[in-house]
Order: structure tokens, then sequence, then C-alpha cells
């Protein structure tokens, strides 16, 4: 399983929150308008979170980031 | 599997619930307006909860949270 | 598999039943209008009650409990 | 696999009967109109009767109990 | 892999056969109008016979017993 | 798998042929009008043989025997 | 994956071939008008030959053979 | 997995290549008008060639061969 | 996984090559107009070469060689 | 799983990122207006980053990167 | 998982790239106009480059490189 994000805009982060008891983020991507990340759920990643405009593709459908 | 979670409003709180014999809260994410937080089952999180106004997708649909 | 719960009035609850031998009450959440919940079957869940008005997804439609 | 029962009168019944040589009732879980059950087949259950006026969602389709 | 059986009349007779090298009956359900059995295929139970007359759902579809 | 056989006559056969270097029948099951039954291929049935008319549910669809 | 080989005519036969260095005959099964064969693929059968007229049911389509 | 072919006309011939380093021909087997073979792909059988004119129905569709 | 090769002329060449750190070929066969070949992806065939005029069936559909 | 990524400019830039605890780039390639790539998430790439004008196929759709 | 390439020009490069902590070039085959290689993902496979104008089916689809 994988995720596509593509920046709608500069300055657009992207986050990996670390699988296990604690929950903490583990690393953070800055992706500039244009860019595109795509990014898999790993054994030290269990949640992603995104701040700023970008398109996000996934299993569910496509959806607009940062609104 | 993964849950997609788009924050409509500030103070979205997304609730990760232990695995196992007890059911508690192992950890609170605040999601501001806009902000998309991708959540999967782990180890750790046999259930989550969500307050406040959101869209959240599953493989079920889209459903807003908070109405 | 996982379940989706949307609370449609406050009080609603939904009940994990453990799995083995026996079959007793192992956890109840209280939902309040508007929170949703997204619960696993795992080890120790083999069944789910919900009492209440809320709006259920499964992998066999959407179903409204409580009338 | 998971059955969802939704009882349509108070009194409906939801049996569990066990797996293995002999099969006989495990649980018996009583319903009142609009309350919902979701439940598996397991190690301990490998058949479940319905008695009363009931909602049955399989993977089969919807079928509707006690008619 | 499991059916759903609902009887349409008194005395509808569902019937496990053994599995192994000898095929004979390890288990006799009697079904009134309206009831509902629902059954895996299991490590004791490897064919099912059906009496009287009843809504069968199958992978195959649904077929009316007994006629 | 399993294979869904309704008797459209008296005296239908449903015979089991053994799995291994023979093949031989190794049981007889004789069906009614109306009767139904559902068998599955085990590990002691590779081959089953029908006689009379029935209709036969599969994988592949419908087909009616002994015509 | 299983066949379903249904005989349009007397004197049917179904030829069962064995797996391994050397494709022999193992079995041969006549088959009477109207008779129906349903057989699996297993350790000892990698091939099947059919003579005579039949409707043969694959997972590729019905085939009519010996036209 | 398995194809199956059906003779158009005589001395159709269906051949069985090794698995292995080598590829050579292990099996040729002549089928006459109307007579239908099927075959698995083996631990012995990783390739096939078909020469004469017949129908091959494969998991891509139905082939005229020999044209 | 198979690949269907169907020759529309005579001398097409099909080559099989090696899996591993090198890449050489193992194994080439020729095919007369009209001949058919079914192969696999084996231990030994990682990647497949083609010449000549052929009909090629693959999972991404029907592709015309040689042109 | 496997991306298709095809540069439409020259000096598109296709980036591999760690797997682990630590997310590093660890291979570049440069991709010049037409050429194309297509690679695996492995043991070794759990993220890739795209910069420039690019097609980008993914098992949620085709996205252009870079505008 | 295998990808069809079809050249449509001569002198069309198919380049294997190693699988590993490195991303080497191990293997590059030319192709001439009309000729096609199928090639796989492998244990020494992990990513391919195309050169030159060429059709490449691939799961997202058809995609003509080189332009
Ligand atoms: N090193 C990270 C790479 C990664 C995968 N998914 C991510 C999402 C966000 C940030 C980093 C990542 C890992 O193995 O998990
Ligand atoms: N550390 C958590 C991360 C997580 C996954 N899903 C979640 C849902 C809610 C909150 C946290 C999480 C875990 O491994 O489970
Ligand atoms: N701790 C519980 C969490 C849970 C999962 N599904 C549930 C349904 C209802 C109540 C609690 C739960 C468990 O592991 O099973
Ligand atoms: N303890 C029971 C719970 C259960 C699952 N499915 C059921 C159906 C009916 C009654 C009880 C159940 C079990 O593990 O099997
Ligand atoms: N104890 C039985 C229960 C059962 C499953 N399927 C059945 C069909 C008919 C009668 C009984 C059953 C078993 O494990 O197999
Ligand atoms: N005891 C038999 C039951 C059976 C399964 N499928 C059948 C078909 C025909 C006759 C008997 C059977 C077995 O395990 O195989
Ligand atoms: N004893 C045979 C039964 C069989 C299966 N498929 C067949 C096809 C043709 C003839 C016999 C068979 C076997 O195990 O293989
Ligand atoms: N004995 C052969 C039977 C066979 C399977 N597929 C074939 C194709 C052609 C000729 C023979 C065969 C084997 O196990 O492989
Ligand atoms: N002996 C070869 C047979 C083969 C399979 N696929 C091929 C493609 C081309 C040439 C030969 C083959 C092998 O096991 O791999
Ligand atoms: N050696 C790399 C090859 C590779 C796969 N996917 C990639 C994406 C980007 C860059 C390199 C790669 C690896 O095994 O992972
Ligand atoms: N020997 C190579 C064959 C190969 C497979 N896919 C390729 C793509 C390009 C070049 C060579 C190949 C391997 O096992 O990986």
């Amino acid at each position: 399983d994988y995720l596509v994000i593509k920046a709608l805009e500069n300055g657009v982060t992207l986050i990996g929150l670390t699988r296990g008891k604690d929950t903490k983020f583990h690393h953070t991507e800055k992706l500039d308008r244009g860019e595109v990340m795509i990014v898999q759920f790993t054994e030290h990643t269990a949640a992603v979170k995104i701040r700023g405009r970008a398109e996000l593709y996934t299993k569910h459908g496509k959806i607009i980031t940062g609104e």
C-alpha cells in the first residue's frame, strides 16, 4: 500500500509517524509546488500527516488537502 | 487497511484505542482545518474514535463526522 | 475487517463481546451525537452489539440501528 | 466473515452453535427491537440460528427472518 | 464459506454429514417456519442435506428446496 | 469449493469417487425429488458423478443433469 | 479447480492422465447420455482427455466436445 | 492454471516441454477431430506447443491454432 | 503466469533468457506459421524475446510482434 | 507494486528514499525527455520523490508531476 | 509481474537496474524495430529503464516511450 502526494503550493509538509506504543514524528519532508512524493506504510511508519495544499491519492480516492 | 481523515474545522480529535483485553486511549492527535491524517490499524491500535467535523474515507465509503 | 459506527443521537452504546467459550461484554463505549468509531474484530472481540440510533457501515452495506 | 442481525421486534434470539463433533447451543443473545448484533464465525462458533423477526445481512444478501 | 437456510414450513431438516472415509449423519437440526440457520463447512462437516421447503442461499445463488 | 445438487425426481444418485492412485466409488447418496445436497471436494473426494434428473449448481453455472 | 462434463450421448469417455515424468492413462470413466461428472486436478491427475459428444464446462467457458 | 485444446482436424499434436535448464519434448499427445484435452502446467511441464488446427482456450481468450 | 505466442509466418523465434545475475539466451524455439507456443516464467526463464511476425497474448492484452 | 515515470522534459529527477528508522536519499536517477523508468518498492526503497515535469502512472491513476 | 516492450524503431534500449543498496545497470538489451521483449521484476532487477521509441505495456496501461 502506498500514498501519492502532489504539492499544489510551496511548503507542503508530509510527516511520518512512528509505529508502536508511542506515536511521534520520525520524518518531515518538505515539498515544493509540483513535487510529488510516493510513500509506503512500513515497519516504522504507521500514520502520515499532511499540512498545506496538496493532492492526495489513496485507495479511497483523491482528496485535496489544506483547503 | 488505512483510514483517511480530513479536518473540516479546527480542533478535530483523532483517538487511537488500544488492542488487547483493555480498551484505552493510547494517542490523541489534534487536527486543524484542512489537515489530513492517514492512519493504519496496527498491533497497538484496534479502534479509532473521531470527534468534531471531518471527512472520513474508509473502504465502506465517505462519512462526514461530527454533524 | 472493520466496522464504522456514527452516532445519530447521544448515548449510543457500542459493546465489544469476548472471543472464546464464554460470550461476555468486555468493553462499552458511549458515543455522543456525531461521534464516529471505527472498530476491528480482534483476538479479544468476536462480536459487537449496538444500542441506540446510529449509522453502521459494514461490508454488507449501510444499516440504521435503533429504529 | 461476519453476519449482521438487526432485530425488528423484541425478543429476537441469536444462538451460537458449537464447532466440533457435537453441535450444541453455547450462547443465546436476546435482542430488542432496533438492536444490532455483528457476529463472526470463530473457533467456538460454526453455526448460528435466529428466531424471531429480524434483518439478516450476509455475503449472500439480505434476508428477513421470522416471517 | 457458509450456507444460509430459511425454513418456509415447519419440520425442515438440515443434516450435517461427516468428513472422512465414511459419510454419515452427525447432526440433524429441525427448523420451524421462519427460522434461519447459517452453517459453515468445517473439520467435521463436508456435506449438508436439506429436506422440506426452504430458501437456501449459496455462492451459486438462491435455491428453493423441497418443491 | 462446493457443489449444490437439487433432485428433480426420485432416485437421483450422487456418487463420491476416491482421491489417489485408484478411482473408486466411496459413497452413494440417494436423493428424493426436492431434496438438496451441498457437497465439498475433500481429502477423500476428488470427483463426483450424478445420475438422474437434477439441477447442479457449480462455479461454471447451472447445469440440468440427466436429460 | 474442477471441470464439469455432461455426456450428450452414450459411451463418452473421460480419461485421467498421470502427473509426473510419464504421461499415461490412469483411469477411464464411461458416461451414458445425461450423466454428469465433476472432476478435479489432483496429485495424480495433471491432464484430462475427453472422447465423444459432451458439454464441458471450464473456467474458460463452455465447450462442446466430439463434434 | 490449465489450457483447453479442442482438435478441429485429425492429427493435431499437443507437446509438453520440460521445466528446468533444458527445454525438450517430454510428451506428445495426438488428438483426433473433436477430441478435447485439458492440461495443466506442472513440475515437469513449463511450456506447451500445438501443431495443427485446433481451438485453444486460455486465460487470455480463445485462439485458433494452425491457420 | 504464462504467455501465448501464435506465429503468423515461418521462422518466428521465441527466446528464453536466463534468470539471475547474467542475462543470456538459454533456449530458442523456432515456430512455423500457425504453430502456437504457451510458455511460463520459471526458475530459469525471467525474460522472453520474440523476433518475427506473431500474435502475442499477455495479461496486458494482445500485441502483434514484428511489424 | 511498481510505478511508471515518463519524463516530459530533460532533467527530471527520480529519487529513492531509504526504508528504516532514517529517511535519506539513496539514489537519484536523471531522466531525459521521453525516457521511461519503471521502479518497484523494495527492501531498500520505501518512498520515491519526483522533481520536474513527468507522467507518473500508479495504481491510483495517472498524475502529471511538476506543474 | 511482467512488462511488455515492443520496439517501434531500431536501437531501443531496455536496461535492467540492480536490486539492493546500490542501483547500477546490470544488463542492456538492444531491440530492433518490431522486436518484443517480456521481462519480469526479479531478485536481481528492481527497476527498468527504456530509451528510444517503443510501446510499453504495464498494469497501469499502455505508454509510448521516447516521444
Ligand atoms: N524510512 C521511512 C520512509 C517512509 C515511508 N513512508 C513514509 C511516510 C512519511 C515519511 C517517511 C516515510 C520508513 O521506512 O518508514
Ligand atoms: N503508534 C501508533 C500509530 C497509529 C496508527 N494508527 C493510529 C490511529 C490513531 C492514533 C495513532 C495511530 C500505532 O502503531 O498504532
Ligand atoms: N481492546 C479491544 C478494542 C476493540 C476492538 N474492537 C472493539 C469493539 C468494541 C469494543 C472494543 C473493541 C480489542 O482488542 O478487541
Ligand atoms: N464467544 C463467542 C462469540 C460469538 C461469535 N459469534 C457468535 C455467534 C452467536 C453467539 C456468540 C458468538 C465465540 O468466540 O465464538
Ligand atoms: N459442530 C458442527 C456444526 C455444524 C457446522 N456446519 C453444520 C451443518 C449441519 C449440521 C451441523 C453443522 C461442526 O463443527 O461441523
Ligand atoms: N465423507 C465424505 C463426504 C463427501 C464430501 N463430498 C462428497 C461427495 C459425494 C459423496 C460424499 C461426499 C468426504 O469427506 O469426502
Ligand atoms: N483418483 C483420481 C480421481 C480423479 C480426479 N480427477 C480425475 C479425472 C479423470 C479421472 C479420474 C480423476 C485422482 O485423485 O486424481
Ligand atoms: N505428466 C505430465 C502431464 C501433462 C501436464 N501438462 C501437459 C502438457 C502436455 C503434455 C503432457 C502434460 C506432467 O505432469 O506434466
Ligand atoms: N525449460 C524452460 C522452458 C521454458 C519456459 N518458458 C520459456 C520461454 C522460452 C523458452 C523456454 C521456456 C524453463 O523451465 O524455463
Ligand atoms: N537498488 C534499488 C533500485 C530501486 C528500486 N526502486 C527505486 C526507486 C528509486 C531509485 C532506485 C530504486 C532498490 O533495490 O531499491
Ligand atoms: N537475468 C535477469 C533477467 C531480467 C529480468 N528482467 C529484466 C529487465 C531488464 C534486463 C534483464 C532482465 C534477472 O534475473 O533479473
